[in-house]
């Protein structure tokens, strides 16, 4: 018989989060949330 | 963006880091296969090709824009980013796309709400004018997999992105697949003409019916209708929404006689992989005993005309119901599908067989259809924490699944439909190792669209970790359902025992699986499978002629720390010429660009080297080294000239008494 009853295992960690979510999470500081740049695309901002 | 320079051969080479998670490899696997059914981009494990993309658990989901011909160029799927649209979304860059936010007229079709954008994170709205990157003549695309979502980057509750046409404000974002206009720019982009692995599609719209053709030596025959005395009243594309419109091909058995059979086959198709997977709709009126066989005919040289090759009979009673099927196909030649019906016995003076939205690709089939009747009704009538569940299914490996749905979400998430995959075991079963190691089981709600290019269907996977832990106990989580589950009675009165669920709360929401065909005639269905992953668990060979890549150190280990600190230790190093700063061993070096002839070198990539300074090089050394063994000749031939000559002057003086 069963020793016990585990609960479900919710693999987003109960949160709808999209990449820049994820990134900003992450503690990511990309361009546009996700993209990597180069010294020839970095924008002068 | 714009330069060719930027473009990735159409057959990409790739390698998988050993610190990516199982099921993250399996669903980039997947996410190639996207690729390879909708576009002419192609991946192959990385055989020691210049440049490749390597793939790694980095603490995001990112990657760089286009090709960058920096030899190894990498690629992160962190942590929650094993999500299919997550990774063809972090290609679509690696190919050279941009957001679509970024698109020089974004300002004609989004409004941004600058004031709501968290500080620091403006630059994330910019705009990229078109000598930078190019919209490819594909209008604005509010469904796009590149699109943000309308509260990217916000400070408070209130979206950031408020669309100008209203009812594309919760369009944007979607996270599900591909959009027609993505494959459109994919496909402009790269000069493809067509799916790599796509065969056929036909909704039998058109009177052509695709190149389709009435077999020869059969008695009756197929015919385009809208309707069926007998059944179907309507198509099942449009399902008789479109007046004019919405055919499929039926044969009457109603008016058949007895023993006549009926041939329908496709035009002419031409295999690569020798596998396929033939899905389409089959609606049965007819008698009990008639039926639909499938055949394929192969040609070669020695059978011009083709040969018969039975594969399988569609089984089931008649139903009042278009049913989804799958056959599974092994043809390595050019070949034909064919569909048999016949009639083989007494029956209904009216109905017969119909087929409608026929696919064909070089895909493997989904193992498991679950089909939620009026489902719309199921959403908007279940309670929230209350589940479905799908019957159990058995993987070809003896496991058995099922799949757990909230039809109005998980406690705390109105308005999501909420997925978990759940091991189920009865008390007779064995054979079976437990923990159950390494099977990826996947939920995809199916977008019924008719054509398989346009589907946007919404999948997740979870994989089974036999060494994963339940949080709450010190149980394996994977283990013995009979040991981590409960027992549960089924509505025909089976017993078995169901393990816990792994899945997510926000499967789907429900506005968008009220939108596109997630539900048709009222019916959702979901098509799961379970797949051995284990091979999977083991390093991808590097090439023998190539250096091996270098090990995820900070950078690309697991959580956080690894790109946040390539930002960080990068503030203050400037790498020249196209060079990229990362941590290597806890220091911020530069990598250099690298290109078939030639080379950056030296700590900030400020060299230039290539092929021919080496032959220079090599040709400048060699004649340094010639003529310094000449001069050490020439003064050693000078030097022993003198000294003979000395001894030759001193020869002279004549020794006295030497034999005294």
């Amino acid at each position: 018989l069963p020793t016990e009853k585990l609960s479900d295992y919710d693999v987003d960690g109960g949160r709808d989060l999209d990449i820049f979510d994820i990134n900003e999470e992450a503690g990511l500081d990309l361009a546009e949330g996700d993209i990597v740049l180069d010294g020839r695309q970095t924008r002068n901002s | 963006i714009i330069g060719d320079e930027y473009r990735w051969p159409k057959t990409i080479p790739y390698y998988m880091e050993d610190d990516l998670e199982i099921n993250a490899k399996g669903v980039i696997l997947k996410a190639f296969e996207q690729y390879r059914l909708k576009t002419c981009i192609d991946f192959k494990p990385w055989s020691g090709e210049s440049n490749y993309i390597s793939i790694f658990k980095g603490g995001g989901c990112f990657s760089s824009v286009g090709n960058r011909h920096v030899g190894k160029q990498r690629l992160s799927i962190g942590r929650n980013c094993d999500r299919i649209a997550t990774i063809e979304h972090e290609f679509l860059h690696a190919l050279g796309f941009w957001h679509e936010m970024s698109r020089s007229d974004r300002d004609d079709y989004v409004r941004i709400m600058w004031d709501r954008i968290s500080e620091g994170k403006e630059n994330n709205f910019k705009t990229y004018d078109d000598t930078t990157s190019s919209s490819l003549g594909v209008p604005y695309d509010y469904g796009s997999m590149m699109h943000y979502s309308k509260n990217a980057f916000r400070n408070g509750t209130e979206p950031t992105i408020i669309t100008k046409i209203p009812d594309f404000s919760d369009v944007i974002g979607q996270r599900m697949e591909f959009s027609d206009s993505d494959l459109l720019k994919l496909h402009r982009l790269y000069n493809c003409t067509q799916g790599s692995t796509f065969l056929d599609s036909c909704d039998f719209e058109r009177e052509n019916i695709c190149g389709m053709i009435q077999g020869e030596g059969d008695q009756a025959e197929w015919v385009r209708v809208a309707e069926a005395a007998g059944g179907p009243d309507t198509d099942y594309s449009n399902m008789g929404k479109c007046t004019g419109s919405g055919y499929f091909m039926h044969f009457s058995t109603g008016t058949a006689n007895n023993g006549d059979t009926a041939l329908l086959e496709s035009r002419l198709l031409y295999p690569k992989r020798g596998f396929q997977c033939l899905q389409f709709f089959y609606y049965n009126s007819a008698g009990p005993s008639d039926k639909l066989k499938i055949y394929v005919r192969e040609y070669d040289k020695a059978n011009a005309n083709g040969t018969l090759r039975f594969i399988k009979t569609i089984d089931g009673s008649p139903q009042q119901l278009w049913q989804l099927h799958h056959v599974s196909l092994d043809v390595k030649t050019k070949f034909r599908v064919v569909f048999e019906g016949s009639k083989e016995g007494t029956g209904p003076s009216t109905g017969g067989l119909s087929l409608d939205d026929i696919n064909l690709s070089e895909t493997t089939c989904p193992e498991f259809i679950w089909r939620v009747k009026n489902f719309s009704h199921v959403m908007d009538n279940t309670t929230v924490n209350t589940p479905i569940f799908s019957p159990p299914f058995t993987s070809k490996e003896g496991y058995r699944f099922q799949m757990g749905l909230y039809p109005s979400g998980k406690e705390g998430y109105p308005g999501e439909l909420s997925a978990y995959a759940h091991l189920v075991a009865s008390a007779g079963d064995s054979g079976q190792k437990w923990p159950c190691p390494w099977k990826q089981m996947t939920m995809m709600l199916m977008d019924q669209h008719p054509h398989i290019l346009k589907r946007m269907s919404n999948q997740r996977s979870v994989t089974t970790d036999p060494n994963m832990k339940a949080t709450d106990s010190q149980q394996f989580f994977w283990d013995d359902p009979r040991k981590v589950g409960s027992e549960v009675t089924d509505a025909d009165g089976s017993r078995y025992f169901r393990g816990p669920g792994a899945g997510t709360a926000v499967y789907l929401t429900h506005l968008r699986a009220k939108s596109r065909d997630f539900i048709k005639g009222g019916d959702a269905i979901f098509l799961l499978t379970m797949e051995d992953v284990s091979h999977l668990t083991v390093t991808q060979p590097v090439p023998s002629t190539a250096e091996p890549p270098i090990t995820s150190g900070p950078t690309g280990s697991t959580g956080s720390t690894g790109s946040t600190a390539t930002s960080e230790n990068c503030l203050n190093v400037q790498c020249l010429n196209e060079g990229i700063c990362m941590v290597d061993a806890g220091k911020a070096v530069c990598r250099c660009a690298v290109g078939d002839d030639w080379w950056y070198y030296g700590d900030t990539c400020q060299n230039r080297g290539s092929v021919m300074d080496k032959t220079n090089l090599a040709l400048a050394t060699s004649l340094s080294v010639l003529a310094v063994m000449l001069l050490v000749t020439v003064v050693s031939v000078i030097c022993v000239k003198k000294k003979y000559k000395k001894r030759r002057g001193d020869s002279s003086f004549i020794m006295a008494n030497v034999h005294a």
